[in-house]
This record gives structure tokens, sequence and C-alpha cells, in this order.
């Protein structure tokens, strides 16, 4: 089963 | 001293529409460029971006750059006492936790003054970089929340697969599976019916349909939906708002283990 990926994986906080 | 005057009220209704499933509070951002908001959903899977641009506004003012936090829900019960043909207001003074809307009919002859609490909310702001994507797809809006909802009967992911052949969802569930493919179709006389397909690499990504059907209550803002597509990347699901700006939707894909 695919597994869901989070945004803060992909871009940075500010 | 904050102030805005919208005169198509309807528009801050169903913007308001478009974010109350995905997000409980946020902030709204406002400066003298406009009025605008970044959130994430509580599981920080999907966030919603909108911008309201000063201009778009028939009477704008922004004293300094400042955030109104606000309950979305709240905010929806506050617009509800407004009809769709109504004159919006809103205004917030310095160092107050409340925020006013007014809504005018537009014969001037009903007046609605509302005050909502504000509220302080911790968020994180995301970096979004502007980003070259593989593979972007404008089609028609009602089209692709229609897609969605029929797709979510059947399974709980929509796999988007862009070729030159067109742009397919697909699902699986137990009851079956399905998938919808639609081609490019630019030689319509009405463009918002238009499906066009701009593609640099073949892209194929996975999504939690839940969400993408969260998105497309933002439908009724624009006939057109545009969906930017990069392999291993979010999805931005971009609905423009005429003559305003645009709420644009992100979405993490789901990774294969």
């Amino acid at each position: 089963v695919p597994k869901q990926g989070s945004l803060a994986a992909f871009y940075t906080g500010n | 001293m904050f102030e805005l005057r919208l005169v198509q009220g309807s528009l801050l209704k169903r913007v308001i529409d478009a974010i109350k499933d995905l997000v409980n509070d946020a902030n709204f951002d406002c400066s003298s460029t406009g009025f605008s908001l970044q959130a994430m959903d509580s599981s920080h899977v999907a966030l919603v971006a909108l911008l309201l641009r000063s201009e778009g506004f028939e009477h704008f003012r922004c004293d300094r750059t400042f955030s109104m936090g606000m309950s979305i829900a709240n905010m929806a019960k506050m617009l509800k006492c407004a009809s769709n043909d109504d004159i919006i207001t809103i205004k917030a003074d310095d160092g107050t936790d409340t925020v006013t809307f007014m809504f005018e009919s537009p014969s001037q002859d009903k007046i609605s003054d509302i005050e909502m609490k504000l509220m302080d909310i911790d968020s994180d702001h995301l970096g979004i970089p502007d980003a070259e994507y593989e593979a972007i797809v404008r089609m028609p809006s009602t089209e692709f929340g229609s897609i969605c909802t029929s797709l979510s009967t059947i399974g709980d992911t929509v796999t988007i697969a862009v070729s030159k052949q067109g742009v397919t969802f697909s699902t699986k569930g137990d009851i079956g599976s399905g998938n919808i493919t639609c081609r490019q179709n630019s030689s319509t006389e009405k463009p918002e019916e238009a499906t066009i397909i701009e593609m640099k690499e073949p892209v194929v990504l996975t999504f939690a349909l839940k969400y993408i059907t969260t998105f497309t209550k933002a439908t009724s803002l624009s006939s057109q939906v545009t969906i930017s597509l990069s392999s291993d990347m979010p999805v931005v699901v971009e609905y423009k708002i005429a003559e305003m700006g645009h709420i644009r939707y992100y979405l993490a894909p789901k990774i294969e283990e």
C-alpha cells in the first residue's frame, strides 16, 4: 500500500 | 486600520466554502498587496494558498502588514448572514481582537453588522518555490469535479497519468476499477470548455481522493482548473479568481514503499 507523503518533506518552513 | 470592500460579496462566501472542509483555523495575512492566506490541513498533507489582490477590491486600505487569526467554520457561519448579492465590507482596527463584517443589500435598504472574535493561531508558513512542472493540464473545472466525484465512489486514490494521448484519471477499489481519459481539445469555440495539455515529460502520480475532492469545492470560482504535476512532487490544483487572484491547493503524492 503506498504511503501518504507530507508536504513538509517537499517545502521548507519559514 | 484595515478595511476592504467587495461589491461581489458572494465571492467571499464561495472562497470560504472552498476552504472550510480542509482547514479549521487560519491566519489571514493583510498587506498593501492584498488579502491572502496559507494554511495546511490538520494532517499536514494538503495546503491551501489564497490570494485576493488589493486591486480587485472596490476599496482596500491596509496601513500596516498584519495577520488576523480566524476560525474558518465561524467565518462561514457569519457569512451565512449575507445574501449572495450583498456588498461585503471587512474592518479591523489595530490592537483589537475582533473583526467586523458589514453586509449591505444592493439597494442599501438592509445593513447587517456582524462582529467576530479573532484567535491567536500558531501556523507554519511553508516556503513554496516557483517550479517548472513536467506536465500542466488545463481543463473545465466542472469536468474535473465530476471525475473526482465519480472515481471516489469506486476507490480511495486517484492515479493521474499524463501522456501524449491525454490525461487519465484512474482508481481501484474493492468493487472494481475505473479510468477516465480526457484528450486535448483546444478546438472548441468556448475557451472555458477547452482541455489543454502541456507536457515536457510523461508523469504518473497517485493521490488521496479524499483531498482532491475537497479541492473541487472551489469549482464555482473558476470555469477552468489547472493541474500542475512533476514526478515525486506535490500536485498544484489552481482555480483562478477573475480580476483578483487565485486559490491553489497543494497535495503530497502517495509514495510506494
